[in-house]
């Protein structure tokens, strides 16, 4: 059986999702 | 993308293997409800013996996962994997699926940080446990290469000291005190952390929350895990993605919500990390054995190792005149014998000696290289037996080999008969010339005999003959 697809709705992220500034 | 580091050395500890315990028992799983500043938190704590044997890190889905960027829940990625235990693992980019930071699974090699500094965790081909920060270098080590990586983020336990301030500044907590690197260090949630203990044991560990309402954060679980012995440990992915899978089956309470609001779905992560029964490394043993409990018994009398990898011919090591191979030494041309300690009989060469000598007058020839001539690396045996043989006449029909060995039995006892013989002569010499010594120097010690004049032409008178007797006896 399947338990059904999550909403990945408890994020918990060491980095900000948008970078503030570009790779070094 | 704060500090890539290519090449050098990076901080992290090394723990060597500890020694294999016979019967070694299976993975321990400890079910716990402790308290965190009065909040009651579900979590487990498991350990396994021998990580080299019994823990994977395993792709999303199976081979391939990170390559094709795949999702999958942790019960689909361990369905075939046979893992008793096994929990979410590394971060992954939630909208590609991308894998992040190094990731080696079975000592295949599927993704690289690139030198990005984030906390890593992995296991050597040696067994040696390496917990911290590894340079691009470090990772792409091919002497003694990581059969199993990931990767983290804050580097909780070092040494057995708390080591999360000095992780924060590590893995890039540049520019705000309250940024998302602060807050997630400092926020409750459900949590996952690999590490070892002070034993060399495995240790996973898994605690459920919900971001921001139950749970723990990185301090508490760092203290939980100091009190637990662990000596190194990183912190994996939490949140939604913590998971926890007990024989293939969920045993933890996911808190992301499913599309219905009223319940909870685990979530489709990336790697895995999974306890597993012991297996062999490689897990075939180079094909030259059988894993039995995850040890390998080789198969043959000639292959060793604990991967039956090495050939084994013995300490004399086919007496430097041979190779040990998987049907025992192969001898260079020359010798023979089962450790190739032996030279070609006379009268053949080459290859295990299967080649007869082709010289004039049934010579022998060099056991190498068949050559007649024996000045090359004439052996003594070789030349003392060539004198013998080739000295005899050619139409005598020259007997067979062991002809020439009796005529030099002969030889030897002729000589030793006569070395006997002399010896007794000259005992005898000895004797002989010591006793008539002895007698002459008896007359001459003070003591003499009358001998009576004789008429030197006749015969004595009856008279003076018994004159004589009566001399015989006389005073001094």
């Amino acid at each position: 059986f399947s338990w059904g697809a999550s909403l990945d709705d408890d994020l918990l992220l060491p980095y900000p999702a948008l970078r503030a500034r570009p790779a070094r | 993308d704060c500090a890539r580091v290519p090449v050098g050395s990076r901080e992290h500890e090394s723990w060597q293997p500890s020694p294999a315990s016979p019967g070694a028992r299976g993975p321990s799983v400890r079910t716990f409800v402790s308290h965190f500043a009065g909040r009651a938190v579900t979590g487990h704590l498991t350990r396994a013996a021998e990580p080299l044997r019994t823990f994977s890190v395993l792709e999303p889905g199976g081979l391939g996962g990170c390559a094709s960027r795949r999702r999958a829940t942790v019960e689909e990625t361990v369905r075939e994997a046979g893992c008793g235990v096994a929990q979410n693992g590394g971060f992954f980019r939630m909208d590609t699926g991308e894998c992040l930071g190094n990731v080696v699974s079975d000592g295949r090699r599927v993704s690289s940080a690139g030198g990005l500094q984030n906390a890593q965790f992995g296991i050597r081909r040696d067994g040696t446990l390496v917990t911290g920060y590894l340079s691009e270098e470090e990772v792409l080590n091919t002497e003694n290469p990581f059969v199993q990586l990931l990767s983290g983020v804050v580097w909780l336990i070092r040494n057995g000291s708390i080591y999360i301030n000095e992780s924060q500044a590590a893995e890039c907590e540049e520019t705000q005190e309250t940024g998302s690197f602060s807050k997630f260090v400092n926020v409750i949630s459900a949590r996952t952390a690999v590490g070892h203990d002070r034993k060399g044991q495995l240790v996973l560990f898994h605690a459920d929350g919900q971001t921001e309402q139950r749970g723990i954060n990185l301090w508490e679980m760092a203290e939980f895990l100091l009190k637990q012995d662990v000596v190194n440990a990183i912190n994996l992915d939490g949140g939604g993605s913590a998971t926890f899978v007990l024989n293939g089956t969920l045993a933890s309470y996911p808190s992301d919500h499913c599309q219905d609001n009223m319940w909870r779905c685990p979530r489709s992560v990336s790697t895995v990390v999974c306890v597993h029964k012991p297996r062999c490394q490689p897990p075939d043993c180079n094909s030259h054995g059988t894993c039995v409990e995850g040890h390998c018994q080789c198969t043959g009398h000639f292959w060793s190792g604990a991967a039956c990898d090495k050939l084994e011919c013995g300490p004399s090591n086919c007496s430097q005149h041979g190779l040990c191979t998987e049907t025992g030494c192969r001898c260079e041309a020359g010798w023979t014998g089962s450790n190739c300690s032996e030279e070609c009989p006379l009268g053949w060469h080459g290859p295990g000696c299967q080649k007869p000598c082709e010289c004039e007058h049934q010579c022998p020839c060099n056991p190498q290289t068949g050559n007649c001539n024996l000045t090359q690396t004439p052996t003594l045996s070789s030349i003392l037996s060539r004198v013998k043989q080739c000295l005899q006449p050619s139409e005598v029909p020259l007997q067979t080999r062991e002809f020439s060995l009796l005529t030099g039995t002969t030889w030897l006892a002729l000589t030793l008969v006569l070395v006997f013989l002399l010896l007794i002569s000259m005992v005898v010499n000895v004797s002989l010339l010591l006793s008539a010594r002895a007698e002459r120097s008896r007359h001459l010690d003070g003591s003499y005999v009358y001998h009576p004049l004789q008429e030197m032409n006749g015969e004595l008178s009856a008279e003076k003959e018994q004159q004589g007797d009566a001399c015989t006896s006389f005073k001094d």
